[in-house]
C-alpha cells in the first residue's frame, strides 16, 4: 500500500536492522557511501528474493510492509551461526 | 536446513517446559506444545518424550527483553520467538517472547502458541526457514485456522530429508522417562488414546471460481473502498487496485492482503484520517490499517446501532466532508455520525426518497472527490451529493479503463 508520507527515515533505520538480523547484512564503514549503499540493495533483493517480492532492490512499500509483519526471530539465510 | 544440515542422531527426543506464559492454562500451554510435537512425530521416526527435571534435549522458555542469548526480544510484535538447531546445551531449545498476547486458538489480537510453536518445533530439529508461501517454516506468522492443521507438504519433505518417513510400528510418541510426578498425566501419554495415525493428505482448497475480466460488461462488485489514494474493488477473494500513480489494474487477492480475514466482503469504507478501511461480511466487521488488522476485531455490526433484524449490510461509504458513513441496507439507507459513534436520528430513511433514479438495491458504494458512486449489479450510479442530482450512469467497470 502506499507509505503515510513523514515516516521515510524511520523506516531506513528499521530496514537496517531487519537485514542485520535476518540477512547477514553488517554495516560496513566504508568510505564508498555508494558500496555501502549497494550492498544494502544486494541484501534488499535477497529478502525480496526469498519472500517472491518483486527483486528491485529498493525499499519500497511492499518490501517495507514485509518486514514488519510479526515473524520468526531466526535468519531466513544459511549464515546462521 | 542449518549450516552442515544438524539433526538429533537419535529418536527418542526429550523436551521440558521450563515455564509457562500467563497469557494461557497451564493445560493449554502444554497441549500446545504437545500437539506441536505430533506434527513432526507423525511423519519421521522421532519420538518426543518429556522431562519434568534435569536438562532436555529442547528446554522450553517464555522470556522478554533480553534473555542471556544475545538474541533479545523486541516487545510487542517483531520477533515472536525463535530456537537452535540441534546440538548440545542451548542446541534445539526454543524461546517465546512473553511481551506477546500467546492464544489457545487463532484470534486477531494474538498469536496461536500451537503455531509458533510448530514452527520454532521445527527449528528446534534441524529446519531452517522456507520461502515457499504458506508453509510452516515460512518466517512471518500467518493466522489460520488450526482445528484440524495437517503439516504442508513442504515441511514433510524438509523434515523428512533430515530423518525419513516414520516407522511403521513406532509412528506415535508413545512413551515418557523416569522421572515423573505420579500424579500429573503427560502428554506424551495422551497420543497412545490417539487413532493409528492417518497418512498426510493434500487438502485439495475449494474450487475459488476464476477471476472475471477486468472488461466483462456484466462485471459486478461486492464492495468498493478508496485506501491511502487507491480504490479497490472486491468481488469474492478477488481484489482489483486501481493506483493514481500506475496506469493499469493491479490484481490481487484478499488472502495475500489480509490472510486471516476471510474473503467475500459485503462493504467497505476508508476514515482516512483515522489511515483506517472497515470492512464487513455478515454481521461482523474488522478494521484494518495497511495489512494489519486492529486489536479488538471482529465487532458486531449492531455496536454501530443497526437494530437486530438487520444481520448484513451492502454498501458503506464514508463522506470525510461531514466525517459521516451512509450505511446502505435493501432499499433503506442510515448515516453514521463518526464524531458521536451513534447513527443519526430519523434513520433508516428509503434510499429512494434522497437518492433520485436511486430506487434499487446497492451492491457497493465508493465516495471519491465529493461524488458519491453507488454500484448496482453491472451499472454504476454518479451523484452529486451537494445538489443530490444523479449525474450520469455508467458500467461498474468503468474504472478500468475500458
Amino acid at each position: 500500500f502506499p507509505v503515510v508520507p513523514e515516516k521515510e527515515k524511520e523506516d531506513i533505520q528499521f530496514a537496517k536492522k531487519y537485514l542485520e538480523n535476518f540477512y547477514d547484512f553488517k554495516e560496513k564503514n566504508s568510505p564508498f557511501k555508494s558500496k555501502h549503499l549497494n550492498h544494502m540493495a544486494d541484501k534488499i533483493r535477497e529478502m525480496q528474493s526469498f519472500f517472491g517480492l518483486e527483486v528491485t532492490g529498493e525499499l519500497n512499500r511492499k518490501t517495507l510492509d514485509m518486514m514488519k509483519q510479526p515473524r520468526c526471530g531466526i535468519p531466513d539465510v544459511r549464515s546462521y551461526s | 536446513t542449518f549450516p552442515q544440515s544438524p539433526r538429533w542422531k537419535k529418536e527418542d527426543v526429550t523436551y521440558r517446559i521450563l515455564n509457562y506464559t500467563p497469557d494461557m492454562l497451564q493445560a493449554d500451554v502444554e497441549e500446545a506444545i504437545a500437539k506441536a510435537f505430533q506434527l513432526w512425530s507423525s511423519v519421521t521416526p522421532l519420538r518426543f518424550i518429556r522431562l519434568y527435571s534435569g536438562q532436555a534435549d529442547i528446554m522450553i522458555s517464555f522470556a522478554a527483553g533480553f534473555h542471556g542469548d544475545f538474541y533479545s526480544f523486541d516487545g510487542p510484535g517483531g520477533t515472536l520467538a525463535h530456537a537452535y538447531p540441534p546440538g548440545n546445551g542451548i542446541g534445539g531449545d526454543a524461546h517465546f517472547d512473553e511481551d506477546e498476547n500467546w492464544t489457545k486458538f487463532t484470534t486477531y489480537n494474538g498469536y496461536n502458541l500451537f503455531l509458533v510453536a510448530a514452527h520454532e518445533l521445527g527449528h528446534s530439529l534441524g529446519l531452517g526457514h522456507s520461502n515457499v508461501f504458506g508453509a510452516l517454516m515460512y518466517p512471518i506468522y500467518m493466522a489460520r485456522d488450526t482445528r484440524d492443521y495437517k503439516l504442508p507438504q513442504d515441511d514433510i519433505d524438509g523434515i523428512q530429508a533430515l530423518y525419513g518417513p516414520p516407522r511403521e510400528s513406532s509412528a506415535l510418541p508413545t512413551k515418557a522417562f523416569p522421572p515423573q510426578e505420579p500424579t500429573e498425566k503427560t502428554p506424551a501419554e495422551a497420543p497412545t488414546e490417539m487413532s493409528p495415525r492417518e497418512e498426510p493428505t493434500e487438502t485439495t482448497p475449494s474450487k475459488t471460481p476464476p477471476r472475471p475480466e477486468d472488461c466483462d460488461p456484466h462485471l459486478t462488485f461486492d464492495a468498493i473502498t478508496t485506501l491511502r489514494g487507491e480504490i479497490l474493488f472486491f468481488k469474492g477473494s478477488y481484489v482489483w487496485r486501481k493506483s493514481p500513480y500506475f496506469s493499469g489494474i493491479e490484481h490481487d487477492t484478499v488472502s495475500l492482503l489480509w490472510p486471516s480475514l476471510a474473503a467475500g466482503f459485503d462493504a467497505a469504507y476508508e476514515i482516512d484520517k483515522k489511515d483506517q478501511v472497515i470492512f464487513f461480511k455478515d454481521n461482523q466487521y474488522w478494521a484494518v490499517s495497511g495489512y494489519t488488522i486492529e486489536l479488538g476485531f471482529p465487532k458486531p455490526i449492531q455496536n454501530l446501532g443497526f437494530p437486530t433484524s438487520v444481520r448484513k449490510i451492502d454498501a458503506a461509504l464514508h463522506y470525510q466532508n461531514t466525517n459521516k458513513t451512509y450505511f446502505f441496507v435493501g432499499n433503506k439507507y442510515w448515516i453514521f455520525n463518526e464524531n458521536t459513534q451513534s447513527m443519526e436520528k430519523g434513520y433508516p430513511r428509503k434510499i429512494a426518497a434522497d437518492f433520485r433514479g436511486l430506487g434499487h438495491r446497492v451492491d457497493a458504494a465508493l465516495q471519491k472527490n465529493g461524488h458519491f458512486y453507488f454500484f448496482s449489479g453491472s451499472n454504476q450510479y454518479e451523484v452529486d451529493i451537494k445538489k443530490k442530482k444523479l449525474i450520469r450512469v455508467m458500467k461498474s467497470n468503468s474504472w478500468f479503463n475500458c
